[in-house]
């Protein structure tokens, strides 16, 4: 099975 | 910040491309062009427009401001406009609205909006600049089909890109299915061109119904560009010669 991340988890903040 | 665009066609399709992912965004203006950056509701898609001041009939802006909008109404605006009728989006600064006009090539209808600003806390990611183990080059067209006849088995795809081919794979309830493109040149018709450059070779896994949402943007433009490497967000760009670009990000699925 497989889960979908977020983008929050590959780009930092500004 | 005053900007003109010779027809409106080209900002009723970006706004197209985008309201239905991201509803409330933040335009930002300064003086080389107008961008904005959003994430959907779910923070999985990412999408960045650019639109640069050189795309413009005419464009001034002269303090950067940051206008929120409602894409929606945006584009109940745009509806007003005819494909060929020119667009002048005026804003003056600690204004809360922004005006749109409208006015026909033969100068004999003008149409003027004005739509209210919305105050909107914008949370900007920083998009590394990253080299890419996989990138494609496409006809837009191909990648909208293959994504719409692939999401009738499954709700992901798994894009694997090899030396000469590219595969989508999905799998769902009644069954499964791919579909393969292979490298192609052309050189008279470069809209048709299949290119793949592959670096190390990838395989990645998405939800379609965000790339479902992406190939809205087709209209736009010939060709796509899809970015991959492993374990990264993908981007499938779509580039608007002279214009500027919409660029989105998708996160991977990743086994558990």
């Amino acid at each position: 099975d497989s889960k979908q991340s977020k983008i929050t988890a590959f780009f930092v903040k500004t | 910040f005053e900007a003109k665009w010779d027809h409106a066609s080209t900002l009723k399709k970006v706004i197209d491309a985008v309201k239905d992912l991201i509803g409330d965004t933040s335009w930002d203006c300064t003086n080389t062009g107008m961008s904005l950056q959003s994430m959907d509701s779910s923070h999985v898609a990412l999408v960045h427009v650019l639109l640069k001041s050189e795309g413009f009939e005419s464009y001034r802006c002269d303090r950067n401001v940051s206008m929120g909008i409602s894409l929606n109404s945006m584009a109940k605006v745009l509806k007003c406009a005819g494909n060929d009728d020119s667009v002048t989006l005026r804003h003056e600064s600690e204004s809360s609205v922004v005006n749109f006009a409208f006015e026909s090539h033969k100068e004999e209808r003008v149409s003027e909006f004005e739509l209210k600003l919305m105050n909107i806390d914008t949370e900007h990611l920083g998009i590394p600049e990253t080299e890419y183990d996989s990138i494609i080059k496409m006809p837009s067209a191909d990648l909208r089909r293959t994504c719409a006849d692939l999401s009738q088995f499954g709700d992901s795809v798994t894009i694997s890109c090899a030396k000469s081919d590219v595969r989508f794979e999905t799998s769902g309830d009644i069954g499964t299915g791919n579909v393969r493109l292979s490298a192609r040149g052309s050189s008279d018709k470069p809209e048709t061109e299949i290119a793949i450059e592959m670096i190390n070779p990838v395989s990645l896994t998405f939800a379609l119904k965000y790339l479902n949402f992406f190939t809205k943007a087709a209209p736009l433009s010939d060709t796509v560009k899809l970015c991959m490497s492993n374990n990264h967000p993908l981007c499938v760009e779509f580039p608007m010669p002279e214009v500027g670009y919409i660029r989105y990000y998708l996160a991977p699925k990743i086994d558990e």
